[in-house]
């Protein structure tokens, strides 16, 4: 699926410490937007949960725009390269 | 590294440097996110550690070429690789067999082993590049741990993506550890300081507000202004400057003149052979080392003289490709700045000259019927009369995203820097390379912090930025000026060098210093505008901005940088003391040209009941005219410490006005 673009999902400072449920909050928030949980799992790349709260997985423009525009949400944003100085 | 520890003041002769106070760093565990280790290099024997520290959460993963309970130990105590943000951005499945790379913490390019050896590399003796900069090779914290996280990957350039780096940070501040290296760049234009994509900044900010100082490369789009990376006010960003050590390589000409350029030529002497300049036909253009064709002239046996506008390490090896595959046995690069050098392989001379010299082999060339030259093997020449530069390829300040912000914060040795490397980095010989980079002057900074982090374990990434930045070398150690490479040359600004060239026995005993927190931060961030629900989702907490908009002036910086002055103004800061309890503190100032400047209160007072000051400080220009910025500095001293703050104004009549000011 070429419409579907590495995002990441920022969400600030983490909200608890229960490190399940922060995964398990992050996939239901991208299931809510890609249909279902299975979707979601395979969607996502990355759970980040122990420095601060987001996801990196794979969205549509539309579903990136879906999820920016949620509660708890910082920003959505493209994934970027960096290079070695 | 063999010489920069020694030139920075932490040779190993003198009991009483820093790097013996904080026992080498030990129990300090530096984190790294570069493109992984080479574990069999000697920089990460083990020898004589005592247990790995029981607050470490991390760990090895094993994966291709990497046995994590073979290839770690009590010294790399953490290697792991993230590659999944970076495949799904593909794709398509990584061939590490056209692109050569493992699939583990194993690295290939030798870059992370590099910069990982010049923070905390063991002490391995008699090491040299081919029997150039022989000596000790060691890191700064020779004791610390290192915990290297693979975000590099080889696929032709070496890039790692946002998704992959923010996981590191992720794991990085899970493990434990003290403080984060970062040899790494993005590219002008620069995403804001909330904004993932950056990757750096957000997850910087995180490892910041939980104690662990993040350390980051300025960049290498220098010598332009406003390129400079990796600007928010938590990160200490590193710009790199030059070391009292080159490798002097004589180019005897065949009319007896000699002249000395710079190479790092180990190879058997090429005794005198011809000496060719390929011009075109048409005598328009000349030629350029980065484009050389041979159609009109032989070279077969011959050493080239080329010219080139090229800062890059990649100009030499394309010329000396160039005219090595043309049958030529050597190269001589014509550029400016002269002392970005490399080694091209095979014992192959490619030696560089400044225009000055170049011009003279090109007249000695035209004037000759059969010119020729000998090239004699580099030698190592240490210390004096060798100055001290930023590098010509620094990214420079003022920030582009918040010119209020001072940054680079400080400079420290990037340029021909000997440490471990790769056996698969092409350029290296017997583990070891010498490279040039603000990658490489980022773990010299790195590796300072461990010693302070291992005696002053309670210090803030703010309180340890501003004992580095107050008490830096505004000279050389030799007291003689850092001048900054460029277009033209002049004597380094804090636009250059931020406070100057690190000092780290200064910066363990800065007397006072400008602390900052979570609340710091976030007085900065509605200063640059950023919403309350946002700032908010960042801190963790419900954060409201004041209805006044603070300052950005007001950021607590060990500078104080004024981008836009058109009249006057007044700016705050609270400085700690963390010297003697009783003390007190006198102004000095410098003004920048133009520019009058007076602080209230004069004199600070501390004793036990109070350790934190506040002093403002008044700017008023006299300047009519938009004009550049301008330099100066404000120290406050007790007579055995100086707490120098570098400034820079800029009068604006005209605000957000583009005149090449």
């Amino acid at each position: 699926d070429n419409t579907r673009k590495v995002h990441i999902v920022y969400m600030g400072e983490k909200q608890h410490s229960n490190l399940k449920l922060i995964t398990d909050s992050h996939i239901d928030m991208l299931a809510s937007v890609v249909g279902s949980k299975e979707a979601a799992v395979k969607s996502m790349i990355y759970s980040y949960q122990h420095g601060f709260s987001g996801f990196a997985a794979m969205l549509s423009k539309d579903q990136a725009k879906m999820i920016a525009e949620l509660p708890g949400v910082v920003h959505v944003t493209r994934n970027q390269l960096h290079s070695l100085q | 590294t063999t010489r920069s520890w020694d030139y920075l003041g932490l040779s190993t002769h003198y009991p009483s440097n820093l790097s013996h106070k904080a026992k080498k760093g030990d129990g300090i565990i530096i984190g790294f996110f570069d493109s992984g280790v080479w574990p069999e290099s000697e920089v990460f024997d083990d020898e004589g550690y005592g247990p790995v520290p029981t607050r470490w959460k991390g760990h090895c993963d094993s994966g291709q070429l990497f046995n994590a309970t073979a290839d770690c130990n009590k010294k790399l105590i953490g290697a792991k690789w993230f590659i999944d943000g970076f495949l799904a951005e593909n794709k398509e499945p990584f061939n590490t067999t056209e692109k050569p790379d493992y699939l583990s913490p194993r690295d290939v390019v030798g870059h992370g082993t590099h910069v990982s050896a010049i923070a905390a590399g063991s002490f391995v003796s008699n090491t040299s590049f081919k029997g150039l900069g022989l000596g000790l090779a060691r890191g700064a914290a020779t004791r610390a741990r290192i915990a290297m996280y693979k975000v590099f990957w080889n696929v032709g350039p070496v890039i790692c993506s946002s998704a992959d780096l923010l996981r590191a940070f992720d794991e990085a501040i899970h493990d434990g550890v003290d403080l984060l290296s970062l040899s790494i760049g993005s590219f002008v234009p620069l995403f804001s300081d909330v904004d993932e994509r950056d990757g750096i900044a957000i997850g910087a900010f995180h490892a910041v507000a939980k104690g662990i100082p993040v350390i980051a490369a300025a960049g290498n789009t220098g010598p332009h202004a406003q390129t400079i990376q990796n600007t928010a006010p938590w990160i200490l960003t590193v710009a790199a400057s030059t070391v009292d050590r080159s490798f002097p390589t004589l180019l005897t000409l065949g009319n007896n003149i000699t002249i000395m350029g710079q190479a790092l030529f180990a190879g058997k002497e090429i005794g005198f052979t011809g000496l060719v300049y390929p011009e075109t036909s048409e005598l328009v253009y000349p030629s350029f080392c980065e484009s050389l064709s041979f159609n009109n002239t032989s070279v077969d046996g011959k050493v080239v003289l080329c010219f080139t506008t090229v800062g890059s390490r990649a100009v030499l090896t394309t010329a000396a490709s160039a005219v090595r595959e043309a049958g030529g046995v050597g190269v001589i690069v014509a550029r400016n700045p002269s002392d970005m050098l490399g080694s091209c392989g095979n014992d192959f001379p490619c030696v560089v000259v400044d225009y000055e010299l170049g011009t003279q082999i090109l007249f000695y060339i035209r004037s000759a019927r059969s010119p020729t030259v000998k090239i004699s093997p580099s030698k190592t020449l240490v210390g004096n009369p060798v100055a001290t530069k930023v590098a010509d390829f620094s990214s420079r300040g003022p920030s582009s995203i918040a010119p209020a912000i001072l940054k680079p914060d400080i400079a420290a040795p990037g340029v021909s820097i000997l440490a471990a490397s790769s056996p698969a980095y092409p350029f290296e010989a017997g583990g070891f390379s010498i490279l040039s980079g603000t990658s490489f002057s980022t773990p010299h900074v790195s590796g300072i912090v461990a010693l302070l982090k291992a005696i002053q374990p309670n210090w803030s990434p703010a309180a340890i930025r501003s004992a580095i930045v107050t008490t830096a070398w505004k000279s050389d150690p030799y007291g003689e000026p850092i001048f900054s490479e460029g277009s033209t040359w002049k004597l380094a600004d804090p636009f250059d060098f931020g406070g100057g060239l690190v000092n780290p026995n200064k910066a363990a005993e800065p007397g006072l210093v400008y602390d900052m927190g979570t609340n710091d931060y976030i007085h900065y961030l509605c200063a640059v505008g950023y919403n309350d629900s946002s700032i908010s989702l960042v801190v963790g907490k419900v954060t409201t901005c004041p209805g006044t908009k603070p300052s950005i002036l007001d950021v607590n910086l060990p500078s104080i940088t004024i981008p836009n002055l058109s009249k006057s103004v007044v700016l705050t800061r609270t400085v700690k003391n963390v010297g003697s309890v009783n003390s007190m503190y006198k102004s000095l100032i410098v003004p920048p040209i133009g520019i009058s400047v007076s602080v209230r209160p004069q004199t600070l007072i501390f004793n036990s009941t109070t350790n934190r000051v506040s002093f403002k400080v008044t700017f008023t220009t006299t300047h009519k005219v938009n004009t550049r910025f301008y330099f100066g500095s404000l120290t406050w001293t007790d007579g055995f410490h100086a707490v120098t703050s570098p400034i820079s104004v800029r009068t604006q009549i005209i605000q957000s006005y583009t005149d090449d000011n």
